[in-house]
């Protein structure tokens, strides 16, 4: 008794709205998490 | 959250989530798409009452429409990275894959404020964590269909396809199979693991090697296998040091973006996992978008630092799991990997 649930893969929130420019202002209201913050410590701006 | 003296971090960041399926709920049954999450533990949909943006571009469940509905009343909220829901929660008929559950415990989410919901195309969220991470109280779905004998074995499987030649859109590419495993779509022998925590479906891995050099965690550590996230994440320091050692750059949006042209001199990535090495090449744990007329190729790996009461947590997401299909077993709290 195996029963069987088709997936499918479609583009995440995050690749939307890139592709629709909205990505970044998104991200300036959200913190999504704690990536950007911690990150933005290691790799201050201007960083090479 | 301290739960029971225990401090225990949900992960509720569905940026990035990428496959979903369908289910019903209710009679006449309802459909709805959700991600299948091993991240999380509860079900929730959007309610018809909703009066947030995002519910009016999804499929909303009416109440009012189902005979075999019963009020519960009870409040819920998910807090999630970018935002937050609020429902109420309610019981009806759920049916997956052929399978019907009755009285299942669900949320009807009410109010989605984060616009991220505006842009996802799945509808809501059915967890496959284990009971203590449910934010809704009574049994997760898996829990039930354990309880009320409706899987012969309590084992559910995914196969992740990776499908890169594919375009954007792309048709179905998994399958999540309830009661077993598909030898069809894997290759050779499971390796099994068992579960350390029962929260998450969280496993002992040995360290993480770049290139065969055993780099991070090497003493030993914690990881968690997760369907709702689509990466490979792990502590910030590790995870940074391993951006600089692939070549990734950070971008404006706090993404880590590699060269495309050297894909091939990237070095492979390899988990060890009970003894056992998982290995990506780069071709594997990179990820290719199109932008425009421009392919940008985003790392694989990203930072998220989960407090759990022994060492720091990494997640093995999407990105491991499409090229490892993933067992797993509540009989024996163990989750399997095979060659997809």
């Amino acid at each position: 008794n195996l029963w069987s649930v088709p997936l499918r893969r479609t583009r995440s929130i995050r690749t939307r709205l890139r592709a629709d420019g909205l990505l970044n202002e998104f991200l300036k209201d959200h913190t999504p998490d704690m990536i950007s913050r911690r990150y933005a410590q290691c790799f201050p701006s201007g960083t090479p | 959250s301290l739960r029971l003296g225990r401090i225990s971090e949900r992960i509720y960041n569905f940026m990035d989530a990428q496959f979903y399926g369908e289910i019903s709920l209710g009679t006449p049954e309802q459909n709805f798409s959700v991600i299948f999450d091993t991240g999380s533990a509860d079900l929730w949909v959007p309610s018809s009452y909703c009066v947030s943006e995002a519910c009016a571009n999804h499929r909303c469940f009416k109440a009012f429409k189902s005979t075999s509905f019963i009020h519960d009343g009870r409040r819920f909220g998910i807090h999630y990275g970018s935002g937050h829901l609020l429902g109420t929660m309610a019981r009806d008929t759920l049916k997956i894959g052929g399978l019907t559950i009755p009285n299942q415990e669900f949320g009807e989410s009410v109010y989605e404020p984060s616009e991220a919901f505006l842009s996802a195309k799945f509808d809501g969220v059915l967890g496959l964590a284990y009971q203590s991470l449910a934010e809704i109280l009574g049994s997760p779905v898996f829990d039930n269909m354990i309880e009320q004998k409706i899987v012969d074995q309590p084992v559910f499987s995914f196969y992740l396809s990776r499908c890169i030649h594919a375009k954007l859109t792309i048709s179905p590419t998994g399958e999540l199979l309830l009661g077993g495993t598909n030898e069809a779509l894997y290759i050779g022998p499971i390796k099994w693991h068992p579960v350390t925590a029962k929260g998450y479906w969280q496993i002992r891995m040995d360290s993480v090697a770049v290139q065969g050099v055993s780099l991070f965690c090497p003493v030993g550590c914690e990881a968690i296998v997760d369907t709702g996230t689509s990466l490979i994440a792990g502590p910030t320091s590790d995870i940074v040091r391993l951006q600089q050692l692939i070549g990734a750059t950070p971008s404006h949006f706090g993404e880590f973006v590699v060269d495309c042209a050297r894909l091939s001199s990237l070095p492979q990535v390899t988990f060890v996992l009970n003894g056992t090495e998982y290995t990506l090449t780069s071709e594997q744990y990179i990820r290719k978008e199109r932008l425009g007329k421009n392919e940008i190729c985003f790392s694989g790996f990203q930072a998220v630092d989960i407090i759990s009461s022994k060492e720091p947590l990494w997640i093995l997401g999407d990105v491991f799991l499409t090229e490892y299909y993933s067992i797993f077993d509540k009989e024996h709290d163990q989750v399997g990997l095979a060659r997809a």
